[in-house]
């Protein structure tokens, strides 16, 4: 296991997230004077669920456009629910004065230059809450910064589930590693009303709420991206909606959640991060019981200083 | 500067610039 | 491994589940459908109108802008090279350019420069093309920019000539 874990952080601190980039990629950025409705649409035509913004007025970078942001307007629009024009009206300059009105945490404003070693990139990005970091340069004749790219938890862990041969050495079952998030796991029922699952989210600075029968068997999640749907349709207005219902809104490829068992061991996980496109793990017993999660942020921190 | 067409008002642009040895297609949306 | 894939999870078994349950939202509300539309590029503007009509609109444009241009030659009618002021706070055109203010001790260079050129595609179809041509300082001052690495030369932000064709764009797209 620490064989495994030395490699993976040479590894890290042998590259830096310039080497992460690909040769050749596209990065999406918004103007701050978009609306926020238009650049839900952009997000989800395009796949992704974050953006860059750019202030022209200032020629400088404004801090990521998150899902937390969406989180934001549907808390905002529930506590001012004759606003419901604030979506189509609000442009993503606004958000910074909505997250005071409404005593959101502000916007990250982390950031790292791309040729710095990705072991700091690491380090920095958990102090984050959006689970990414944007890479900025500066124009070396203009001083002008360029957001060069977003690094994110996910593709820092497939990168080095793709690259790092000894994430096999990782044999210890999880349950060993106490990376498991298991006390005061916060769940919720099929008929909880989205709203209280969404200020959950909020609270407790979640990116997920696991949703569990009456006997705490794990029947599905709700995750912080299913707000994009949620606003898309235009049924947030909808008070009373279970988070049941909200689920229907999800898109037909999605492709499930992932759980697995205290005794997997990192070395399953990393493969499994290396194959598909999953955010987190949850644990649970043979019943599908609940027992714990699994965030790609536990994973990412026992990587970086575990053991 | 490569542009696709305005729809719903908003003006897209890109430019693919060289960043060290990569190549980044900067894309910017806009409203008209 | 017991890694697996929690069924009930599944958008399709979600639904089942929901309808056996008798929820009437459950065959009201329809999952999103997001449409992957492949964004279509073109190289510049295109424009169907008459070339020297084109060339007055895009004068017209930087005019109302604030921009200013070299005396095109008569060999060339069909490129601009423009030059406009762009400062942190907004990015306005300079109506000065030539004053030597020499108060601004603007180490960073504030006038960009753009070439705007006509391009024939075919009968009746005419591209406008937008070029980022470097930075210039009012000051006068040489750019430094002579000792920089061929990476560091590279590392430019696009974004201000990227605001930039979008303000052209709007005010051709408004006057137009």
């Amino acid at each position: 296991q620490n064989v495994g874990l030395a490699a993976i952080r040479r590894m890290l601190g042998s590259k830096t997230s310039y080497d992460m980039l690909p040769v050749s990629f596209k990065l999406v950025v918004f103007d701050t004077t978009l609306s926020v409705k238009r650049a839900l649409n952009l997000l989800l035509q395009h796949n992704i669920v974050s953006a860059p913004l750019w202030d022209a007025k200032t020629s400088k970078f404004a801090g990521l456009l998150t899902t937390g942001d969406f989180i934001n307007i549907i808390k905002y629009y529930f506590s001012n629910p004759d606003r419901l024009e604030i979506v189509d009206t609000m442009t993503l300059g606004g958000l910074e004065e909505l997250e005071r009105t409404i005593g959101a945490p502000s916007m990250d404003t982390i950031s790292i230059h791309p040729s710095k070693p990705l072991f700091d990139a690491c380090l920095k990005m958990l102090e984050s809450r959006s689970g990414r970091i944007p890479l900025i340069d500066q124009d070396e004749g203009t001083n002008r910064e360029i957001v060069v790219s977003v690094l994110t938890q996910y593709r820092i862990l497939k990168f080095i589930a793709l690259n790092c041969r000894e994430t096999h050495l990782l044999q210890i079952p999880i349950s060993e590693l106490g990376i498991i998030s298991t006390d005061n796991i916060h769940s919720c029922q099929m008929t909880t009303p989205v709203i209280d699952v969404i200020d959950c989210l909020t609270q407790e600075k979640l990116s997920s709420i696991p949703i569990v029968d009456e006997n705490g068997v794990l029947i599905n999640v709700y995750e912080a991206v299913d707000v994009l749907g949620l606003i898309k349709g235009g049924i947030y207005n909808d008070l009373s909606l279970s988070v049941g219902e909200t689920l229907l809104r999800r898109s037909e490829n999605f492709e499930g959640v992932c759980t697995c068992t205290p005794n997997d061991k990192l070395s399953n996980i990393m493969n499994t991060v290396r194959r598909a496109s999953v955010h987190r793990f949850f644990v649970v017993d043979d019943n599908y019981k609940l027992l714990g999660v699994l965030s790609l942020s536990d994973i990412l921190k026992y990587l970086l200083l575990g053991g | 500067l490569a542009t696709s067409s305005i729809k719903h008002n908003t003006l897209c642009v890109a430019s693919i610039v060289r960043y060290k040895s990569k190549y980044v297609t900067q894309i910017l949306y806009a409203p008209l | 491994s017991t890694i697996s894939i929690l069924p009930t999870s599944l958008p399709q078994i979600h639904r089942a589940n929901m309808l056996a349950q008798g929820l009437p939202a459950a065959s009201k509300i329809s999952s999103l459908v997001t449409k992957k539309s492949k964004t279509k590029w073109h190289f510049g503007i295109r424009s169907r109108s008459y070339p020297l009509d084109v060339m007055g609109e895009i004068y017209i444009a930087l005019k109302n802008l604030g921009a200013e241009w070299a005396r095109p030659s008569e060999q060339d009618l069909w490129t601009i090279r423009v030059r406009w002021k762009y400062n942190m706070n907004t990015p306005d055109f300079d109506q000065n350019a030539n004053s030597n203010n020499s108060n601004t001790t603007t180490t960073i260079p504030d006038l960009m420069k753009m070439v705007i050129q006509l391009f024939q595609i075919e009968a009746n179809n005419y591209l406008v093309d937008f070029k980022f041509d470097g930075w210039e300082s009012s000051t006068g001052k040489p750019i430094n920019n002579l000792n920089m690495s061929e990476d560091e030369m590279c590392t430019f932000s696009a974004y201000p000539f990227l605001h930039l064709s979008t303000r052209l764009i709007m005010e051709l797209a408004v006057n137009s």
